[in-house]
């Protein structure tokens, strides 16, 4: 399958908006144009200079501009009946790719000289002159590559001694490192690792894909630049080649991994939102299976080794959301199970505005249809251990229906629960508090209560 | 423990150094062959802790012979009560009570030990030059009467009772989660769990957790 021409991706878009310019001598062309991505391609049309186009909605008219954001007088403003499409390589100040297209506004060089302008002679004489070379957009005395010199932009300089210099522009994978796993990188590099054509992330061609712009808001999908909205190891685009749904990008790494930044909204005992950021110690499922490590292949194979989640804290068989899960989840030891979400972990806001139940005294009458351990266990029927006539635990064995939390043996600590059979923990305390009740009978204080003896001799072996 | 002095013959082999990368971290009293009673506090992480970083070892008089002394493991760790502070930690094998070490026994359930009565804290922690650091110390504590104690207590009420209170003397860093024994005959009853306060060894009584207060628990914690 040939690819179809596309232009549209070298394109920055912002919606409702249009570019104008008073002062600017040359007036847009204003063509009729079915799309925007007809306009775009009329824009890049080598016989006249076009670096930014509005395109009016309702009447599909283009309005093709030669001049851009920086331009002396140009004013960017808010227009609900049209899309501003700013070529990229006019409003951005790294190199992106091979191919050598800056057109940005850096007018010194790499050793801090000022750069001259290309229509001067005075003080190195050359023969570059903006009329002569018409596309290769010498304004001004800003460093451009006029003769593809492998060392990238450069210029003369204002230094006599000095006659030009390299400007040391970056390339757009320099230019914006990236921390853990790229989530967060807002970057502008728009081509994959292979050098692969990013396609826009509001573009259904060629890949059909779920990652909509206006769906993820928080992920910064803008235009088709190298995002990493779904926890992948590095950000990542779908690219233009119909054969190649989707690429890693190669972005450099920041030098020091700020992780006492990342650390500042951990949580330990309880999970905000997706739990992404929880760092606690939770390492059962809410069966009681045992996690499985994150640094082990047993009993299940994963993608998800510590080394390559640096950020995502994947110690030990802790439960964590390395990948962007609705709860933190964990591989468990069990070989049948893969997976389990550590669902019995408590909700933060759930601790914050507790809607705790309450029993009185010590809740012998409690006969509410909790039926989770104060660690979020499920509880387990009492049906079994009323058949098996477990006298220690039930001196009554009135109210245990279901899995219900209950205190059948009058627990001074309130009522509690037995967890599934193969739970660490056999039983445990429900969550619940002891009502704060005017009317219950204080307690005997010390004074009257008899004192007993510590040392009574009982033999509890 | 600061102000003490070093532990002699058979005395305190209850005691057990609980140690996290074989490193103590607090302290804690053999309560059945296979249990131990600790706090939550200083010693673990959470109530779900990696269990296999710890290690339990027993009939130790010094912790520079740690190396040579067999190590228990923790098979399970299970909460006290809300707000009690409590562990108990279930040994992956009976420790060996010869050699050293021997059980405590428990108190009698809601049951108190009268005011001024002199009982015992051990521990391996902090002595501030007191005493040989890493060697199994003792102190000895008087009960502090209720009235004085509810001031340190707050809202623990019965669950918390107070010993010590003499300057320089008393429990420390380390030392947590270890026992206070008091002695009656010859029968040897913890009736308290240290639990971390904010100045060791000052004027003010030290803070227990009450034994007798969660004996309930801890027998229902055997049978089930």
């Amino acid at each position: 399958q040939k690819p179809r021409r596309q232009s549209l991706q070298k394109y920055e878009k912002s919606e409702n908006h249009m570019l104008i310019c008073t002062d600017c001598p040359q007036t847009p062309v204003v063509q009729n144009s079915r799309s925007q991505e007809h306009c775009a391609r009329k824009c890049k049309k080598k016989n006249f200079i076009c670096r930014a186009f509005n395109f009016q909605k309702a009447n599909r008219k283009c309005y093709l501009l030669p001049f851009d954001r920086f331009t002396h007088g140009a004013q960017k403003q808010a227009n609900i009946n049209f899309t501003l499409c700013e070529k990229k390589e006019y409003i951005r100040e790294c190199i992106s790719g091979t191919k050598d297209n800056y057109r940005g506004r850096r007018s010194w060089t790499k050793s801090n000289i000022t750069c001259q302008a290309w229509s001067d002679n005075n003080i190195n004489e050359h023969t570059f002159y903006p009329d002569r070379y018409p596309m290769q957009d010498l304004r001004e005395n800003f460093c451009r590559n006029p003769n593809n010199d492998p060392g990238g932009p450069w210029c003369y300089t204002t230094d006599p001694n000095v006659r030009a210099e390299e400007c040391g522009i970056p390339q757009c994978s320099q230019e914006v490192c990236m921390r853990c796993n790229g989530e967060d990188y807002r970057g502008k590099v728009d081509q994959t690792e292979s050098g692969k054509e990013c396609q826009r992330w509001d573009s259904k061609w060629p890949h059909v894909h779920p990652f909509q712009p206006k769906k993820y808001r928080d992920k910064d999908l803008r235009d088709n630049y190298c995002r990493n909205p779904n926890n992948r190891l590095r950000p990542w685009c779908y690219t233009m080649d119909p054969r190649t749904p989707w690429e890693y990008c190669n972005i450099t790494m920041c030098d020091s991994d700020h992780s006492e930044e990342i650390d500042v909204n951990t949580t330990t005992s309880c999970i905000q939102q997706d739990g992404t950021n929880y760092r606690g110690t939770m390492n059962v499922t809410p069966e009681g299976v045992t996690c499985q490590r994150w640094d082990s292949q047993f009993p299940h194979n994963h993608s998800f080794l510590p080394v390559n989640f640096k950020c995502k804290d994947l110690r030990e068989n802790y439960c964590r959301n390395p990948d962007g899960a609705h709860y933190p989840w964990c591989f468990t030891t069990d070989p049948n199970q893969r997976i389990a979400k550590c669902t019995h972990i408590p909700r933060c806001d759930a601790e914050a505005t507790p809607k705790i139940d309450c029993y009185e005294d010590k809740g012998e009458m409690y006969r509410g249809a909790l039926s989770t351990t104060r660690s979020g266990i499920p509880c387990a029927d009492w049906a079994p251990y009323i058949n098996s006539g477990d006298s220690h635990s039930t001196i009554s064995h009135v109210g245990l229906e279901r899995n219900y939390c209950r205190n059948p043996d009058r627990d001074k600590h309130g009522p509690w629960c037995y967890t599934s059979p193969n739970n660490r923990l056999v039983w445990d305390y429900c969550k619940l508090k002891q009502c704060e009740s005017p009317t219950v009978a204080p307690q005997p204080n010390n004074l009257t209560r008899p004192k007993i003896s510590c040392f009574v001799h009982i033999n509890t072996r | 423990i600061v102000g003490g002095h070093e532990v002699q013959g058979t005395d305190g082999g209850w005691v057990v150094s609980i140690q996290r990368k074989k490193l103590h971290r607090c302290g804690g009293s053999l309560i059945r062959e296979d249990w131990v009673l600790t706090t939550y506090e200083q010693c673990f992480t959470s109530c779900v802790p990696d269990l296999k970083d710890y290690s339990i070892q027993v009939g130790l008089r010094h912790l520079n012979e740690s190396s040579n002394r067999p190590r228990l493991g923790i098979s399970r760790l299970i909460c006290g009560p809300e707000g009690s502070n409590l562990v108990m930690l279930k040994l992956e094998n009976p420790a060996p009570v010869s050699d050293g070490a021997s059980t405590i026994h428990l108190p009698v359930k809601e049951c108190h030990i009268a005011e001024g009565t002199n009982c015992t804290m051990y521990g391996w922690g902090e002595t501030k030059n007191t005493g040989l650091d890493e060697a199994l110390n003792s102190v000895t504590m008087p009960m502090v009467d209720n009235e004085m104690c509810s001031q340190i207590k707050g809202d623990a009420e019965n669950s918390r009772i107070c010993a010590g209170g003499n300057i320089g003397e008393g429990v420390c860093e380390r030392d947590y989660g270890g026992p206070l024994v008091c002695q009656e005959h010859q029968r040897k009853v913890i009736v308290g769990v240290s639990i971390p306060r904010t100045k060791c060894a000052s004027a003010q009584p030290a803070l227990f957790v009450n034994v007798a207060f969660y004996s309930e628990w801890i027998y229902k914690v055997f049978r089930l």
